[in-house]
């Protein structure tokens, strides 16, 4: 069971696109995706189809309850989901000055149920908060998408010093699988630039596809359907079905 | 003195652009601009040239030092800058439980030399957490910059409860005086069905022009330049500036 965070803290760097769209070009080779929203603005969870989580989560992260009991089945074979909801604005203060507070995801995950799901994706809010930090010390893996702007770019250090101190103090077993370059515009000189600079910097974190702008990733969440479902032949589809194959090749390597 | 809040807790939407070109639109007008960066990840800072805030701003929030010692004159005649930093992430757990935290940014405001600046921006982080709310105590105006795409839609409800009790609670001036699209792009029917649900739901709180997507306000972060110094000729110079004076209209109507 593979645990993949999904985050930057740069608002609108395509996380919630990434996180839904890699859980169901993932669940299309068969493999059984959990979802768990971590954002209080509960984006991945409209898309999916629950536009109030509720308060089960937030009731979980300061202490109280089972994570396997907040999972929805969605409409999409082999994607569940644990909605996020504005119940969760309040975890962070809730549990202020409490020891290991960043462990309470990381235990609540470990004690699902072995064999139900292949791979647990986190969506994380735009910050370096407690949520985000849960996310890291529970992950084994991060996939970090990234607008092809430059304005993405000066915040990386920031989040790669996040993940490097979390791997020393919490998580040994934490690495970044992927750079995911995101919002790709073929036509502009800009996004090949940025998109240069990050296979420059960062090699083969980048993989040899990335996500292209696409209209059909945009208009798919008011239709509530993954863009595999919703525009199985868009450059959108393509693209996350290539970076879901490439995340599945990386797993094998580790 | 003018004091205006750019906020919208959706990452991405388009808030630091507005801020930095606003201000530097309203300059060419002749007035004088200070913007706040109240964003821990600083990017309207790095934009008009100021990588590192330092601790400034965090130990006013906190209580100590005075606003206008914080004050960098930018490269921009009439565009002055308070810098924010990565330090400002420990503004929120400082003033935990500090009763009125939310108030200090107003009362630094307030203290600043009277005729020095006739309009004040304040950048906010993609959150509605102390940062957010402190500058809309600190407001008479907000100013919502918007995504014409569909994810940015969901989450004003929450921003407009949260000004509603910002208004009743702490600040009866308060008022959402501009809705702004942006990032549109006329190509696409679903900008253009997003600005529509703008208009229809917010009425002539979405001014006439919008801002259109354009790269050259993409490109301009990594050059350190407003846009109407990068690229004066520019959709997004035209556009910013239709903003600026649509701003300044709707502040004689105030
Ligand atoms: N490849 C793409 N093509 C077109 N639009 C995209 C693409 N990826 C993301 N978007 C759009 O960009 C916006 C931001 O994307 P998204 O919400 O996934 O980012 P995010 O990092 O989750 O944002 P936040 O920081 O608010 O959580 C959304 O309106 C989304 O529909
Ligand atoms: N009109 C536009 N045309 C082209 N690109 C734009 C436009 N407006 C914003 N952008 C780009 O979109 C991205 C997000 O914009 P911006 O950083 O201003 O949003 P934000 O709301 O301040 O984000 P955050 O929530 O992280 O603070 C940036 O890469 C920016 O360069
Ligand atoms: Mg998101
Ligand atoms: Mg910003």
């Amino acid at each position: 069971m593979r645990t993949i965070a999904v985050t930057n803290q740069k608002g609108g760097s395509g996380k919630t696109t990434t996180a839904v769209n890699l859980a169901a070009a993932l669940a299309e080779t068969r493999r059984k995706v959990l979802l768990i929203d971590l954002d209080p603005q509960a984006s991945a969870s409209s898309w999916l189809g629950v536009a109030d989580g509720g308060k089960g989560l937030f009731e979980l992260l300061v202490g109280n309850g089972n994570l396997v009991d907040l999972v929805y089945e969605t409409a999409f074979a082999g994607v569940s989901l644990v909605p996020g909801s504005n119940w969760m604005v309040g975890v962070e203060k809730a549990m202020a000055g409490e020891v290991g507070a960043e462990t309470v995801l990381r235990k609540a995950i470990q004690s699902l149920p072995r064999n139900r799901w292949d791979i647990i994706l986190l969506d994380c809010p735009p910050s370096l908060g407690l949520m985000v930090v849960s996310a890291l010390v529970a992950a084994q893996e991060v996939v970090v998408p990234v607008e092809a702007h430059v304005m993405a770019l000066s915040g990386l250090a920031n989040l790669l010093q996040t993940v490097e101190r979390v791997k020393e103090r919490l998580n040994p077993g934490l690495a970044i699988s992927t750079i995911l370059p995101c919002r790709v515009d073929v036509r502009k000189n800009l996004s090949k630039e940025v998109v240069e600079r990050l296979r420059s910097r960062f090699g083969r974190l980048v993989p040899p596809t990335v996500i292209r702008e696409n209209v059909r990733l945009a208009e798919a969440p008011s239709f509530e359907q993954p863009i595999t479902a919703y525009s199985p032949e868009s450059s959108g589809a393509v693209d996350y079905r290539a970076a879901a194959g490439e995340l599945l090749k990386r797993g094998k390597e580790r």
